[in-house]
């Protein structure tokens, strides 16, 4: 199945 | 002190109002640079970037960099009270916690002074690295709010395949499924009416429609759309803010687990 992933996967906390 | 001037208070309401749905509370980032915000939905899938930069005002004056926590609904609110033709110029200063919208009417005989409560919100800032992107689709705003909207009622995700000669957005649910093909197409009379598709190599993703309908509420704001792509990347849909700036939003794919 399709999982919906995390923007805090791809970009990092500045 | 920040003082910022623009000619038409609908373009800043149009914005709030595309946004809103998303993000509830954001703070904007005032500096000689313009006006800053970047905001990701309570569940981390999306984010919103907004940028108007100074030279896009009449007048813009931000002493020192400045932060204005806002609730989006309570300034659509507001922003709402302008009249069609109304210019804005919006207020602040650190010593109180509020920001002045004033509306002008075109022949000055009206003018409307709205103060908005800030508050302080805690929001994390998200590195955003600049990516080259595997493939950027450019089309008519419309078109692309179109394709959304029809493929919610078929579905609730997208799949979007980008190849050299073609951009598919294909749906499928319980009714049955839907394939929309556009073809690159250049020969348009105006512009924005082109569908421009520069591919480096093919992509092939998959996207909850419901959030990419709600970017579409931007579509007022730009004739046309651009569209980023890379796999197993968030993408980005940008509407250009015509001499002012950009909206962006970024929405991270479903991938098989």
């Amino acid at each position: 199945a399709m999982g919906q992933k995390s923007l805090d996967l791809f970009f990092k906390s500045v | 002190m920040f003082e910022a001037q623009m000619a038409q208070a609908a373009l800043l309401k149009q914005i709030i109002e595309s946004i809103r749905e998303l993000i509830t509370e954001a703070t904007f980032e005032v500096s000689g640079t313009g006006m800053m915000l970047q905001a990701m939905d309570s569940s981390h899938v999306s984010l919103v970037a907004l940028n108007l930069r100074s030279d896009g005002f009449q007048l813009f004056r931000a002493d020192r960099p400045f932060s204005m926590g806002m609730n989006l609904n309570h300034m659509a609110k507001m922003l709402k009270c302008a009249g069609k033709d109304d210019t804005l110029t919006m207020r602040a200063d650190e010593a109180n916690d509020l920001v002045t919208f004033l509306f002008e009417s075109p022949g000055n005989e009206r003018l409307a002074e709205f103060e908005l409560k800030l508050m302080d919100i805690t929001s994390e800032n998200l590195g955003i690295p600049d990516a080259e992107y595997s493939a950027t689709v450019s089309m008519p705003s419309a078109e692309f709010q179109r394709i959304v909207k029809d493929l919610g009622s078929i579905g609730d995700t997208v799949e979007i395949t980008v190849t050299k000669d073609d951009v598919r957005f294909a749906a499928s649910g319980d009714i049955g499924n839907a394939t929309i093909k556009c073809r690159q197409l250049l020969d348009t009379e105006k512009p924005e009416d082109r569908t421009l598709i520069e591919m480096v190599e093919p992509v092939n993703l998959t996207f909850a429609l419901r959030y990419l309908i709600n970017f579409s509420k931007a579509t007022s704001l730009a004739p046309s759309v651009t569209i980023k792509l890379s796999t197993e990347m968030p993408v980005v849909v940008e509407y250009k803010l015509s001499d002012i700036g950009y909206v962006r939003f970024y929405l991270a794919p479903k991938i098989e687990d």
